[in-house]
C-alpha cells in the first residue's frame, strides 16, 4: 500500500526539519504511480503531482504526526478539496415539474438510477414520474416499467414510434394532470462520437426547461472516461454527475479526473443494484479510495 | 509520438504517455518501457522513430499472441458458450451476436437466459434471439440460474440441438454469493454435459480501467475464463487494459464487440488491434 511504500522512503529520514529534495521525489513517485493505478487520467496525475510539490516542499516535519502521516494527509487532503464542491444535492425548480435528465456512455446504469433517484425524491415528499425515451435498446422501456413497478413508481412510455423529445412532451402534459413534481428522463446510452444520438439529447435539452442534467459514469471507467464525458458537457452543459457501481473494489480515479477536468459536481453514488442502494457523493471518502 | 520526438527522452516520455492512455496501467507500462531503455537511440533517431513503430507493434503483438483456439463449433457434441462479466459489460448484446454468426453455419442453436434477476433480462434476451431465429428456453424472472442451465441443456438433447449459449446476470466480482452462483452453474454444466465443448467467455468493456485486471482474476479464479470479448471498441477508448490481463494471467482475447446491431462482432486479430492502438 502507498502507506508501506512510504514508510519505506521516510525510514531514512532523520532529521525534522523540511524534506530534502530527493525524499519529496520519491514520495511523488509513489503518489503518481498509486494515482494512475487507480485509474485517474495520465494528464491530471500529471498537473496534480506538480501542485504537490509545490505544497509538501512548504510542509515543515510535524512534531505529532511522522512524515508518512502528514505526507498521506496532505494528498488526502488535496483530493478531497479537488473533489469536493458546494453545491451537491439536486435543485428543484421554483416553477414545478422539476425536470432532470439522466444522460451517459452505455450500460453505466442509468435506467437503474433513474429509479433509485425517483425513490429519493419520493422520500423527499414529492411525486416523481419517470419517464422511458430509450426506443433503441431491446426490451429497455420494459426494464424501466419492470422496475419502476417493483418499487410503486411510476413510469411513463409511448413504445418506442416516438422521438424522445416528443415523448418528454407529451409525460409534461401527463404530469400536470398526475400533480407529479419530479420528472426523471430515461435516456438510451450512446457514444459521445455518435452525433445522430448527441444530437437527440440536444433537442431534448433545446425544447425541455431542464433544471438538471446528470452524466451517469461507471465508477470502474479508465483513461478515456474525461474524453467521453467532456462532449456530453459541451453538448448539453452536464450539471452533475452521479458514480454507479462503487459496490466493488475500483478504486474510482475517474471521480478526480472528471471533477478536475470538468468542474462539474459529483452529487450521488451507486452502491448496487437495489433502489436504495443510493447516496450522496462524499469527497473525503472517495479520497481515501483513490489512494488506496 | 513516432515522428515528433526530438531525442530519446522525449520519446520515452510520449510513449508511456501513450500506453497509460490506451489503459495498459503501470506494471505493464514500466515492462514495455524497459525494453527502449536498451536500444542505442542515435542510429534512429535519423528515420524519425519509425523503427520504434514497428518495434513496439512486435512487442504487443507477442504479449497477445496466443495458441488458443478460437470460437470452434464441434460438430459431434454439444457446444456450450457461456457469457460472464461485470454489470453492463455486454453479455446479453454479445449472445445475440454469437448466435446471430453461428445460425449462418448451423441451425441447432439454443439461447439459455439464466439472467433470472435483473429487471427484463429475459424479455431482452428474447427479443434477440427471436431477431436471429434461434430457439429460446422459457423461464421467468426470480427462476434458480442452474436449473434453468439444466432445462437448456436437456432441451438441447431432446431438440437435437448442439449449440447451448448461455446469458447469465451481470455480477460484480467481489460479491462472493454470485460467483458462487457461478460455479454451481458450472458444475451443472459439468455434470449434464462433461463430454460438451465449453467456452467461458468473459465481456470487458474497453472503457474500464485496471479494475478489469481484478473481474479477470475473480471471474479466472472461479471458473477458468476461456477468452475475452472486448465490448463497445466503437468508443473511443483502446481497451489497452487486455494487454495487462494477457501478460498477467495468460487470458486470450477471442472476440470483439465494435457496435450495437447483431453483425458487429469480429474474431479477434492481434496486429488490427495492435495497429488501432497506435494509432
Ligand atoms: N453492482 C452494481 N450494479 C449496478 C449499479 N448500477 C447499475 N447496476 C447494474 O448495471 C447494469 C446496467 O445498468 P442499466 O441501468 O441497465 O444501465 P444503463 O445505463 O441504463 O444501460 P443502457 O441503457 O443500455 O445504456 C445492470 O445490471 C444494473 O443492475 C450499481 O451501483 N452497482
Ligand atoms: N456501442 C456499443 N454498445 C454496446 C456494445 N455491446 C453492448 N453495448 C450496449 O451496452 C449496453 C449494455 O449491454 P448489455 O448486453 O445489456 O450488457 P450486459 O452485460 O448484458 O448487462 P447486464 O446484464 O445488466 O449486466 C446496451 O445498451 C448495449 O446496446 C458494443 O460493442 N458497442
Ligand atoms: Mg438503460
Ligand atoms: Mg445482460
Amino acid at each position: 500500500s502507498l502507506t508501506d511504500k512510504f514508510q519505506t522512503i521516510f525510514k531514512k529520514i532523520k532529521n525534522k526539519g523540511k524534506l530534502n529534495e530527493n525524499d519529496i521525489k520519491n514520495c511523488l513517485h509513489e503518489i503518481r504511480i498509486a494515482l494512475l493505478e487507480a485509474d485517474v487520467n495520465y494528464k491530471v496525475v500529471k498537473e496534480f503531482i506538480d501542485s504537490l510539490h509545490d505544497k509538501i516542499q512548504q510542509e515543515k516535519i510535524s512534531e505529532s504526526l511522522s512524515p508518512t502521516q502528514q505526507i498521506i494527509k496532505i494528498v488526502n487532503g488535496e483530493i478531497t478539496l479537488t473533489l469536493g464542491c458546494k453545491q451537491n444535492d439536486l435543485s428543484i425548480s421554483p416553477a414545478p415539474p422539476t425536470i432532470i435528465m439522466l444522460v451517459g456512455l452505455q450500460g453505466t446504469g442509468k435506467t437503474t438510477t433513474a429509479v433509485k433517484l425517483a425513490n429519493y425524491f419520493r422520500k423527499k415528499g414529492h411525486l416523481p414520474l419517470l419517464i422511458a425515451t430509450d426506443i433503441y435498446r431491446p426490451a429497455a422501456i420494459e426494464q424501466l416499467q419492470v422496475l419502476g413497478e417493483k418499487s410503486n413508481l411510476p413510469v411513463f412510455s409511448m413504445g418506442k414510434n416516438e422521438s424522445a423529445v416528443n415523448i418528454v412532451k407529451a409525460a409534461i402534459k401527463y404530469s400536470s394532470k398526475k400533480n407529479n413534481d419530479v420528472l426523471i428522463i430515461d435516456t438510451a446510452g450512446r457514444l459521445h462520437i455518435d452525433d445522430k444520438l448527441m444530437n437527440e439529447l440536444q433537442e431534448i435539452n433545446e425544447n425541455i426547461p431542464l433544471q438538471e442534467k446528470l452524466l451517469i459514469v461507471d465508477a470502474m471507467a479508465g483513461q478515456d472516461a474525461v474524453n467521453s464525458a467532456k462532449v456530453f458537457c459541451d453538448k448539453i452543459k452536464v450539471s452533475g454527475i452521479i458514480l454507479t457501481k462503487l459496490d466493488g473494489d475500483t478504486r474510482g480515479g475517474v471521480a478526480l479526473s472528471l471533477k478536475k477536468v470538468l468542474g462539474v459536481p459529483i452529487k450521488f453514488i451507486g452502491i448496487g443494484e437495489k433502489v436504495d442502494n443510493f447516496e450522496p457523493f462524499h469527497p473525503e471518502r472517495m479520497a481515501s479510495r483513490i489512494l488506496g | 509520438l513516432f515522428s515528433n520526438s526530438k531525442d530519446k527522452i522525449d520519446f520515452l516520455e510520449k510513449l508511456e504517455e501513450l500506453l497509460i492512455l490506451s489503459d495498459l496501467g503501470t506494471s505493464a507500462t514500466a515492462e514495455i518501457m524497459n525494453e527502449f531503455q536498451q536500444i542505442n537511440f542515435r542510429e534512429y533517431k535519423e528515420n524519425n522513430f519509425i523503427f520504434f513503430k514497428e518495434k513496439l507493434k512486435v512487442i504487443l503483438i507477442d504479449i497477445l499472441n496466443s495458441t488458443a483456439p478460437d470460437i470452434k463449433i464441434n460438430e459431434n457434441r454439444l457446444n456450450i458458450i457461456m457469457l460472464v462479466g461485470v454489470n453492463g459489460s455486454g453479455k446479453t448484446s454479445i449472445a445475440g451476436k454469437i448466435a446471430y454468426r453461428l445460425k449462418n453455419i448451423n441451425n441447432d442453436i439454443i439461447m439459455v437466459p439464466a439472467d433470472t434477476f435483473r429487471a427484463a433480462a429475459i424479455q431482452q434476451l428474447k427479443i434477440l434471439a427471436c431477431k436471429v431465429g434461434a430457439e429460446m428456453i422459457n423461464t421467468k424472472e426470480g427462476a434458480d440460474p442452474a436449473s434453468v442451465v439444466y432445462d437448456g441443456i436437456s432441451a438441447a438433447r431432446a431438440r437435437k440441438k448442439n449449440i447451448v449459449i448461455i446469458d447469465t446476470a451481470g455480477r460484480l466480482h467481489t460479491k462472493t454469493n454470485l460467483m458462487n452462483e457461478l460455479e454451481k452453474i458450472k458444475r451443472v454444466i459439468q455434470k449434464e454435459a462433461n463430454d460438451c465443448s465449453l467456452e467461458i467467455l468473459q465481456t470487458i468493456d474497453a472503457t474500464m480501467g485496471q479494475n478489469a485486471i481484478a473481474q479477470a482474476e475473480f471471474f479466472n479464479k472461479s471458473l477458468g475464463v476461456t477468452g475475452i470479448a472486448l465490448t463497445k471498441m466503437d468508443g473511443t477508448a483502446k481497451g489497452g487494459i487486455v494487454i495487462a490481463i494477457k501478460k498477467e494471467l495468460d487470458i486470450p482475447v477471442k472476440l470483439i464487440s465494435c457496435g450495437e446491431k447483431l453483425n458487429n462482432l469480429y474474431d479477434f486479430k492481434a496486429e488490427k488491434f495492435v495497429e488501432a492502438l497506435l494509432d
